[in-house]
């Protein structure tokens, strides 16, 4: 599955 | 993005613009700790191991790539350049980062979301994180007169965190199944670490005296 979301923090 | 997550990282690429801008135009280093700057490179160096396989955003790769590069070239100021290499203060930057770095990679190895390489890389950066300011804190805590734009960096750096902490309050109340231990237990030790540098540079702000750290 895609990256989990929260990688789109900094 | 929300608000607080947007503040956060404009108030962490504040602080890597006051540090680059006092090397970078007068020259000088004084205050600053060498080991922090190399841990904070290790950390997005260990963090940032997706900017060219998980495209997020513009925003998300441009900030990557201006972290990475101002981390990096900051400790090849102050390794190379031999006019910033003056004021090194050497003598007092001596903690030992080593006792840092690997606890937080053994720590990486036990308590992670996925064990796989980049989980498991970017784990550790959040651990590293939340301990990378130590040696910078000690090396305040030695240094006689901290200058100005030295106390804004550490302070700015030390807010982003606390405006995360926000936004992850902000997400889990929005967003279903937003819950990230790792990630919080980490920016709450990290933001505590400074809690008595936010004490004592908001009082020496307060009372207009310049800022000195009790030994």
């Amino acid at each position: 599955e895609s990256e989990p979301s929260y990688k789109d923090e900094l | 993005m929300n608000a607080f997550r947007l503040a956060g990282d404009m108030t962490h690429l504040i602080s890597v613009l006051v540090l680059l801008l006092k090397i970078h135009t007068i020259k000088s280093c004084a205050g600053i700790s060498l080991k922090t700057q190399e841990l904070y490179a290790l950390v997005f160096a260990t963090r940032y191991l997706d900017i060219f396989t998980d495209f997020i955003s513009l925003y998300n790769t441009v900030m990557k790539l201006i972290f990475l590069g101002s981390s990096f070239s900051i400790v090849w100021y102050m390794r190379r350049h031999k006019l910033v290499q003056r004021s090194y203060d050497k003598d007092h930057d001596t903690f030992r980062h080593q006792l840092l770095v690997l606890p937080c990679l053994i720590l990486a190895l036990l308590i992670h979301e996925q064990f796989t390489f980049k989980e498991v890389m970017w784990t550790f950066s959040i651990y590293l994180e939340a301990v990378a300011i130590l040696p910078q804190l000690v090396l305040l805590q030695r240094t006689r007169n901290i200058d100005n734009l030295t106390g804004q960096y550490v302070f700015f750096l030390g807010a982003y965190r606390s405006l995360y902490i926000l936004n992850w309050i902000y997400r889990y109340f929005t967003e279903p199944h937003y819950v990230h231990w790792i990630t919080w237990i980490s920016g709450l030790v990290q933001t505590l670490l400074y809690a008595d540098f936010f004490y004592y540079y908001i009082s020496s702000w307060k009372n207009n005296v310049k800022l000195t750290l009790p030994a």
